[in-house]
């Protein structure tokens, strides 16, 4: 369902070049949960901002559904974003002056539903991360790991094929962060989500069906679940 | 030289009142090592704003070396948190406008270090952290474990004797997190610094001198490092 083929990514500084993405080979299968693991800049969110089509390789292609996402047009990869790839970003990119309960339902507007469908929807979302008593919080009257909440609950906001989860744990403790997997391990094997999750967490091992291992922009090593 | 006591923190919104904390006793000695573990939400950034002097308590007082946290002026508070507390926040707080250096090195400004000065240790500290390759990179052109990284080194830069550490290794992976570790606990143990560290990371008990387990915005026990 994702496959990127020698993706580059370069960031010109000056007169130097950082390279965070050095020719990334990836294929992903639909219904797969694939854990991306490495260093502190080795490359995994850069890699998610290339499959999320939030920004384009230097040199290379990433193809969803077999459809290169430099031959999209701006409404077609707003339909994906909506419709298909929900993204629990690194560092939330929640909004400040939206609650947290219209953070979750602001995707669904575009979506099409109804204030009641949404507010509705809002409420389960919230409900399934342990949030039904901070709906109507502003994420700066949050904790850390309940914004981080907040952003796993927007990211499912539209029921996604696809869940791209960049440290979805990071800020959260043993008990909930694992109840978080499981909510995300359900929805894979419930609905066939296929879900690629970056992360340091190795509580994330046990539920995936393949680990690939990068480190300096290149993927080291791919282990099936039964190889670790 | 930390004291809580009976230290209670309310947030009114609306009819409802949120309790973040709710009558905490704490005595922290100097030069311990002393790590803060509770489930998300149960209150551990709440209380080190009220630590760090970021934020007054509802009920209760915080005692910095004897003084009353309350009763201290503009410039006393402002003294302590540029010379005596270094602050790790859990979001980083760098300045979007300014490169990992200039983050680094903007409280020995007001510690009065020349120019010079300023720049030759904030390039020791960002070494220090694995970032001596990043120094002029602005935040968004950094990963999110380089971030956190940078926030390590700030709340460093003036030699504080009392480091707040809300999470500083959730975004870090299993090598750089516990070098960061063994960098905060080696200040500890060499020079003395009281360090008192939120975190959900299992790796900080083997280096901390007590652990307070903290849940609905009260200490449930506290735990000395032999009992666990
Ligand atoms: N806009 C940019 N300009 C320059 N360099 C960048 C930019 N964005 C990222 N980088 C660099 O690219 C590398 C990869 O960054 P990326 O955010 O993908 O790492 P990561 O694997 O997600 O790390 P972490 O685990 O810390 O989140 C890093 O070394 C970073 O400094
Ligand atoms: N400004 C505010 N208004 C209302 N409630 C707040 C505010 N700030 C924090 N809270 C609530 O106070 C509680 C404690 O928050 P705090 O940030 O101290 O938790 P935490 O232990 O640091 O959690 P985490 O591990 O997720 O970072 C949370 O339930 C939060 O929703
Ligand atoms: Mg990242
Ligand atoms: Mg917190």
């Amino acid at each position: 369902i994702v496959k990127t083929d020698q993706v580059v990514k370069e960031y010109r500084m000056g007169n130097n070049v950082v390279k965070a993405l050095n020719g990334v080979n990836l294929e992903i299968y639909q219904g797969e949960y694939l854990s991306l693991m490495g260093p502190s800049g080795s490359g995994k969110s850069t890699l998610f901002n290339m499959i999320g089509a939030l920004d384009r390789p230097t040199k290379g292609s990433v193809f969803i559904d077999g459809q290169n996402t430099s031959g999209l047009t701006t409404s077609q990869i707003a339909w994906l974003r909506c419709h298909k790839i929900g993204y629990i970003f690194q560092s939330y990119n929640l909004l400040h002056v939206m609650t947290a309960l219209e953070n979750v339902t602001l995707p669904m507007i575009f979506a099409g539903l109804s204030v009641k469908e949404r507010n509705k929807k809002g409420e389960e979302l919230l409900e399934l991360v342990g949030l039904d008593d901070r709906i109507y919080h502003l994420p700066d009257e949050l904790s850390g790991g309940q914004r981080q909440r907040v952003a796993v609950a927007r990211a499912l906001a539209n029921d996604p094929n696809i869940v791209l989860a960049d440290e979805p744990t990071a800020n959260l403790d043993m008990i909930i962060g694992r109840e978080i997997i499981t909510l995300i391990k359900r929805l894979n094997q419930e609905k066939n989500v296929t879900v690629i999750s970056a992360t340091h967490d190795l509580k994330m091992l046990d539920v995936s069906d393949r680990i690939v291992d990068i480190r300096d922009g290149v993927v080291e090593r791919i282990r099936n679940r039964d190889e670790i």
